[in-house]
């Protein structure tokens, strides 16, 4: 138990750095466990530096450059621990055009080992999507499941003309 | 081992009933605000055998039950069945296909089913030992989920790990 | 200091139900004070009803509708006790299109009596804007500000493109 | 009495000094994650006294001076100036334009100046005394903020109520 805990740590740990590396065009990532407690008990400790900056801790890192970061740690246990499917609930909605281009370029880089669903507000994350599906409610309080093409979107038509399409 | 359908009837918002079907590759949900989206997201977790009502937003297990609008009455019980390819065999059933679901009348008594056939939590969860599938929070992250991931106290990133190993 | 709050809470109890209205286009919002405590020590609970729909708890409802509540209780203290100037950072992310409209039209209501700076990266609310400016960092680490247009925010230039014009 | 110039030099990210000037009405700050702008907003919650590091998403109230890029050495000092147009008379100083300055040398030593005449921490707090300006929690909102609010108990939401009381 010690030791699986042990060896899944360390895998994660290796790829966190390349994942980091990935999505930030650079820099470099670490975990370590809290020293003087057992590997059972310790707490892990995010360490973060994104190309050209030396933040002195993840605080003080943007909300954008956390979310990425997170982004990094969740798919490097991703690599460690691969699972048939994936759900990300709007995790783009912190992130710049650039981010969300190479958070998107990382979800296509694991789609050989995982399926992936996700719910999004933005518009280039659906264009990065294989399948579209429009979730509305026409009648309050009661969902309606619409087909959507990426034109509608791109139009920027309101999600009821789509519905009426 | 992907997803291929997922049907939600009296779930939540879901008062009529709704069907969703899967490709390999990136499925993404769109629409407006409080149309039903994470809701679909709940859905998987529920059929999966979450336990927890707090962490499908609600207070005690009868509210993921549709529970009525200005216009709607509320329902009786609420069903998911979320269909696996199993073409790969990963899953022990020497099935094509597997499908859950999970039932919930208001009354209180829980129905579990695999391949429509009654079964118990446990053999749902059996079914799933060491595939990745589960209410594993390391491939469900919900809206929310980075955030709280990132303000968790050292500690509390453990259980991303353990949840993997 | 007792009746001071109290004041306060019933004057912001009032607009609340007002400014949910205006950015739900309807339903209902409350606040109530927790019973059987000291006025001075009782918690605050929300009420929240988006039109046609009968949530049993705010924590039911969909990360933007919480959103919209919040910013709902947030525009209805600053009603009962203007301030100056209010700064607003990125509350819009989780919005869809049609409630970030409703979001900076209850803000141009407020300019009367108010200035306001808002963070976004989200182009309909940038176009609301009286003044834009940019914040980048061709050389990492240090920030630089740069004047920009809306269009060319509009034709998707990338930062470091607008930064050069 | 509306913000009129913001002046950053040492802060955080604003290794190189930083003006921006202020109208009436919405000034939108835009750019991409991670270069400057949540920075603009600790700027103003330092100079109007905030006392706490962990509000500043720092561990010390030394991690808002620039501790320097893989490029650039560390900075000893910052600095931020807000000036706040008094036309209307409302800070009792008879002056048509009032600025607060503050700085912070790495010595640890800490200097509040008001129209650029040296003054004390107390003083700054009752130039804004019930003028609604100052580290308000209702008036400022930060990055995450809301989803804080919305996450926090009934009783930590009374915070809101008290500053504006
Ligand atoms: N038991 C229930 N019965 C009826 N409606 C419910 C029930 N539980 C939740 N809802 C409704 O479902 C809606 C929330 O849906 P959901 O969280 O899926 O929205 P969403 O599409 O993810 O929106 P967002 O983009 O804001 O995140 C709420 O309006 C809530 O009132
Ligand atoms: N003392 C400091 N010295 C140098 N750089 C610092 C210091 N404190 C913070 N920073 C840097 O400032 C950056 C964060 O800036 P800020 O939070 O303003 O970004 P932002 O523009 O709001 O981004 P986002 O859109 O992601 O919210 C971080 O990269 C951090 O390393
Ligand atoms: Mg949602
Ligand atoms: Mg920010």
């Amino acid at each position: 138990c010690r030791s699986l805990f042990q060896e899944t740590f360390e895998a994660v740990k290796l790829h966190f750095n390349e994942t980091f590396r990935k999505l930030f065009g650079g820099g470099k990532a670490d975990l370590l466990l809290e020293e003087g407690e057992d590997v059972l008990e310790a707490g892990i400790e995010i360490i973060a530096r994104p190309p050209g900056k030396e933040p002195r801790s993840v605080s003080l890192l943007s909300g954008g450059e956390k979310t990425m970061t997170m982004i990094a740690l969740l798919f490097a246990v991703f690599r460690s621990r691969p699972a048939p499917f994936c759900i990300l609930d709007e995790v783009d909605a912190p992130l710049d055009e650039s981010n969300v281009d190479r958070f998107n370029l990382m979800v296509r880089d694991f789609l050989d080992q995982s399926q992936f669903l996700v719910i999004t507000h933005n518009k280039s994350t659906m264009s990065y999507a294989d399948v579209l599906y429009g979730i509305t409610m026409p009648e309050p309080g009661v969902s309606k499941r619409i087909a959507i093409r990426f034109e509608d979107v791109e139009k920027h038509l309101p999600m009821d003309e789509i519905a009426r399409a | 081992m992907h997803l291929k359908r997922l049907e939600a009837f009296g779930f939540k918002s879901f008062a009529d009933k709704l069907v969703f079907d899967f490709e390999r590759g990136v499925t993404a949900f769109v629409g407006p605000n409080g149309c039903g989206k994470s809701n679909v997201v709940d859905a998987v977790k529920w059929v999966l055998g979450e336990q927890s009502a707090k962490s499908l937003r609600g207070d005690e297990m009868a509210d993921v039950i549709f529970n009525g609008t200005s216009q709607r009455r509320p329902l009786n019980f609420a069903e998911v069945t979320l269909t696996f390819d199993n073409a790969s065999g990963k899953l022990p059933l020497g099935a094509p296909e597997v499908s859950v679901t999970r039932r919930l009348y208001r009354s209180g008594e829980s129905e579990y089913l695999i391949n429509k056939a009654l079964c118990r939590l446990r053999d749902v969860r059996e079914l799933f030992w060491d595939t990745g599938v589960g209410t594993s929070s390391y491939s469900i992250i919900e809206q929310g989920r980075v955030v709280a991931l990132l303000e968790a106290n050292s500690k509390d990133r453990r259980i991303l790990f353990e949840e993997a190993a």
